[in-house]
């Protein structure tokens, strides 16, 4: 009565009245989880005061650990058809997306539209999104290295040396080309991507993926200048927007590394479309 | 044709600086130029390669007659010619799909359209489910901006829906589909609406 299901499949999401994420169910694998997502952004350091170093196209370093959340009641729209179900969510003016659920696909895939990213307060922003389950991941995920073998990442900590932690959020990022996953003792949180992006597990079963940035400062390693992407017409030009999409699926613990691999190379090796036409039956 | 730019291209673009995306705008600047020479000169290759795989043995005392296939690149932001201007004049838009994987796929391909009742065929002329989706308004302003700072144009005529139909592709080949504009009768045959529901207010 109070939420919203969507998906035709064995795969549903269900929504709050809110119109939030609340709850991810596969009737075939018989996986049901609390499943929420949110975005945030970080506010770029500025390089002034007692701290030199700005946040730049080479530095994360956030100002602080201040997460600042996006606005708190999300209009939904839901499309129902044959295929697919979609959900669009207009999360703030500059941060849209949409989720779609296909038909015999067991994955959620979100195609995110972010920007132009505001700047004209002067702080540069780097935009991420948080998806969060209650699974107990103990400190522990995995990120793909380079597209290749994913590698088990533990928060805090270094298996070749003792880490003295000074960024508590960028100190645990890593680069995501394919994916980021977690795992607990029954099941297993798998996030592709259809470009590189940072991500993390900053805290116990959440992911956390950093999709566009925008800055003010330059953090003087070298580019020479600040990352402030625009797209001019006519002369006026505003921040870059940036669109991408990413892929989420849960599976029973051992069971999602299939996925992993086919979905993965999938997305990279997408179907190349060619068109052309033809007089009404003139079949070619 | 050939692939020699983009094999340029993607030599250059394994720079650390492209890698990371850390190089100057510029230098972002010239490494998508270059990305782009070498797509435009790969699309010529593809083209001339479907033209020849799609072309039927003439009888003898006729011509052969190249079929010209177009891509298209700016499909992200939903700008697509082909798709939005070929049901217009009456004529079936011919979709060609490749999938350069080793195993066959079943997936789901979207192309803007103005159209609001069009079908699908496969190359049996078997009907394919097809669903239309309202573009969006945030997406049809993506576009537009879009297409006016990359192409220098403004588009006179805006797609109404996304056109998403369910595909088949057979490992390392290619299918083809056909969407048509149907017939006014003919509500059987015409791809489906997508229902909408929105959560705002009482509804």
């Amino acid at each position: 009565n109070k939420t919203i299901q969507v998906g035709q499949g064995s795969l549903k999401l269900l929504y709050s009245a809110e119109g939030k994420l609340a709850r991810y169910i596969n009737s075939r694998n018989m996986v049901t989880a609390v499943a929420e997502q949110s975005y945030s952004y970080y506010t770029g350091n500025d390089g002034t005061d007692k701290d030199p170093q700005a946040s730049g196209a080479y530095v994360f370093r956030p100002n602080g650990t201040v997460v600042i959340k996006s606005e708190e009641k999300v209009s939904l729209t839901v499309m129902r058809g044959p295929l697919l179900d979609e959900v669009h969510q207009q999360i703030n003016p500059w941060v849209s997306q949409i989720t779609r659920l296909y038909k015999g696909k067991e994955h959620a895939e979100v195609e995110f539209t972010i920007g132009p990213i505001p700047v004209d307060d002067g702080i540069g922003k780097e935009i991420t999104t948080q998806l969060t389950t209650a699974m107990k991941t103990n400190k522990t995920f995995y990120t793909d290295s380079n597209g290749r073998d994913f590698i088990k990442r533990i928060r805090d900590f270094r298996t070749d040396w003792d880490l003295q932690v000074n960024q508590p959020i960028a100190g645990n990022y890593y680069p995501i080309n394919l994916g980021i996953y977690v795992q607990d003792s029954t099941t297993e949180l798998s996030v592709l991507v259809d470009r590189a992006v940072g991500g993390s597990s900053l805290v116990d079963g959440q992911v956390e993926l950093m999709l566009h940035r925008r800055l003010t400062h330059d953090d003087i390693r070298g580019v020479g200048e600040i990352l402030n992407e625009t797209v001019c017409v006519s002369e006026k030009c505003e921040g870059l927007t940036i669109q991408g999409k990413f892929y989420v699926r849960i599976d029973p613990v051992g069971e999602g590394s299939k996925w992993r691999r086919t979905a993965g190379q999938e997305i990279s090796a997408p179907l190349l479309l060619a068109f052309t036409e033809q007089e009404g039956n003139d079949w070619m | 044709a050939n692939t020699d730019a983009l094999a340029d291209a993607l030599a250059i673009v394994q720079h650390h600086d492209a890698v990371s995306g850390t190089q100057r705008q510029h230098v972002a600047a010239d490494y998508a130029m270059r990305l782009s020479i070498g797509y435009l000169e790969a699309e010529k290759l593809v083209a001339s390669s479907l033209a020849y795989l799609s072309e039927s043995e003439p009888s003898s005392g006729q011509k052969r007659i190249a079929t010209k296939f177009e891509q298209c690149p700016l499909l992200n932001i939903s700008y697509c010619p082909p798709s939005e201007t070929a049901l217009s004049d009456g004529k079936s838009l011919v979709v060609v799909i490749y999938n350069p994987l080793g195993w066959k796929r079943e997936e789901v391909i979207w192309i803007p359209v103005s159209n609001e009742r069009v079908t699908v065929q496969d190359s049996s002329q078997r009907k394919i489910d097809a669903q239309l989706l309202p573009l969006s308004n945030a997406t049809l302003k993506l576009r537009s901006y879009y297409v006016r700072a990359y192409l220098g144009i403004t588009p006179s005529e805006l797609p109404k829906y996304w056109l998403a139909f369910s595909v088949t592709v057979p490992p390392l080949g290619f299918s083809s589909y056909i969407v048509s504009s149907a017939n006014q009768t003919d509500k059987d045959r015409s791809s489906t609406i997508s229902k909408v529901y929105t959560s705002e207010g009482n509804t």
